[in-house]
């Protein structure tokens, strides 16, 4: 038996919405010692989501018995829209499930509500990643970052990011004309979350679709700050560290042809 | 003109 508690639903809820665009059927693994684990790649292969969500992440956490749980991230979407953020939300399966238990329970505790939702048989491609060496690392506002995406967006499907020792320039050419935007490394002493770190091995020329970038900061309400790890022609990383976890995004670069 | 990389090409599958 499966038994997760979240301290509150905010965190479900906004991992859904960060990830149920890109893609839509995924296997949710449940063990007693990972927590729940999830990787899924999008319909092109050109992202790839992964997700960890240690048994530290939630309130409460037991299972007896490994589990894959199939979700529909629209079907769980809209249960998970039905509780409020401040509500406890409780997963609950059992042993061979083919219902997953979605509470939510008022944290005043004078009301609870119950969703069952069915579960799906879903054979999907499951990729081995290596932990590697990148040749830059940046960390930086994910607010920034989801700016600067959703800014050049409009001027390009393309983004090209170039990683030099103390700066990030973010470039886009369209139809219409041509933008960049340099962020530079600093240190915020009042507020290290606002701090923009680059640590350079090598520098990077990377191209990305403006398209998979912008899926990518719908995570952005999860973390305050995003760990880019680029490499020239190798699929970037995209990390947003959540207590107990992370939701890690991959992402193939454009190459030119 | 660019084209898009795809992750099986970096990735084996498992």
């Amino acid at each position: 038996m499966l038994e997760g508690k979240f301290e509150s639903a905010s965190l479900m809820k906004r991992l859904v919405e960060a990830i149920k665009d890109s893609v839509k059927l995924c296997n949710f693994n449940c063990s007693q010692t990972k927590g729940i684990t999830l990787q899924a790649i999008d319909d092109s292969r050109v992202l790839l989501i992964s997700l960890k969500l240690d048994p530290g992440c939630f309130e409460g956490f037991r299972c007896d018995k490994n589990l894959v749980l199939g979700l529909d991230l629209e079907s769980l979407s809209k249960v998970l829209k039905q509780g409020n953020n401040e509500d406890y939300l409780t997963l609950i399966a059992e042993d061979a499930p083919d219902n997953l238990l979605v509470v939510f329970e008022d944290p005043k505790k004078d009301r609870i509500s119950e969703f069952s939702l069915k579960l799906m048989d879903i054979d999907s491609d499951v990729l081995s990643i290596e932990d590697m060496d990148h040749d830059c690392s940046i960390t930086l506002p994910s607010s920034d970052f989801a700016k600067v995406a959703r800014d050049m967006r409009t001027l390009s499907e393309s983004l090209q990011i170039l990683v030099t020792k103390d700066s990030v320039k973010f470039m886009a050419s369209g139809p219409i004309g041509t933008g960049s935007v340099i962020i530079k490394a600093h240190t915020d002493l009042k507020d290290g979350k606002e701090s923009i770190k680059i640590d350079l091995n090598k520098s990077v020329n990377v191209t990305f679709g403006a398209k998979y970038l912008n899926d990518i900061v719908k995570a952005s309400t999860l973390a305050e700050t995003v760990t880019i790890k680029l490499t020239n022609k190798i699929p970037a990383l995209f990390e947003f560290k959540l207590q107990g976890g992370y939701l890690r995004y991959y992402l193939a670069p454009k190459f030119d042809e | 003109k660019n084209t898009q990389f795809n992750l099986m090409d970096f990735y084996e599958l498992i």
